[in-house]
């Protein structure tokens, strides 16, 4: 399938710096 | 919290540009899908800061955008536990 901006499933998650250590 | 401009990203270095982006959109994101909101954010850092700045400005097309790749997130996941 195409690669869609946005709607990469495969994409990293975002982690907050507050959640960082 | 000042509004990020596209003048303050300017002057971070790219990853750093993103980071910056995804502490503003990650807040948003979780108002709507808490559990989801980090994925969701990684989704749409994909897409141009400039897009992505007028999301943050409109909460109209961050929304449009937040369904359209937690729909896409969520036919994926429904794909993989299929198989």
């Amino acid at each position: 399938p195409a690669f869609v901006p946005g709607q990469n499933v495969y994409a990293a998650e975002f982690v907050p710096s507050f959640q960082k250590s | 919290q000042d509004p990020l401009t596209a003048t303050m990203l300017a002057t971070a270095p790219p990853q750093e540009q993103k980071q910056m982006l995804g502490e503003r959109l990650f807040p948003l994101i979780s108002q709507m899908f808490p559990d989801l909101a980090g994925k969701i954010t990684g989704m749409l850092l994909e897409i141009d800061n400039s897009e992505l700045l007028h999301m943050l400005e409109s909460q109209e097309s961050l929304e449009a955008k937040v369904k359209e790749a937690v729909a896409v997130l969520q036919a994926h996941q429904a794909k993989e536990s299929a198989t």
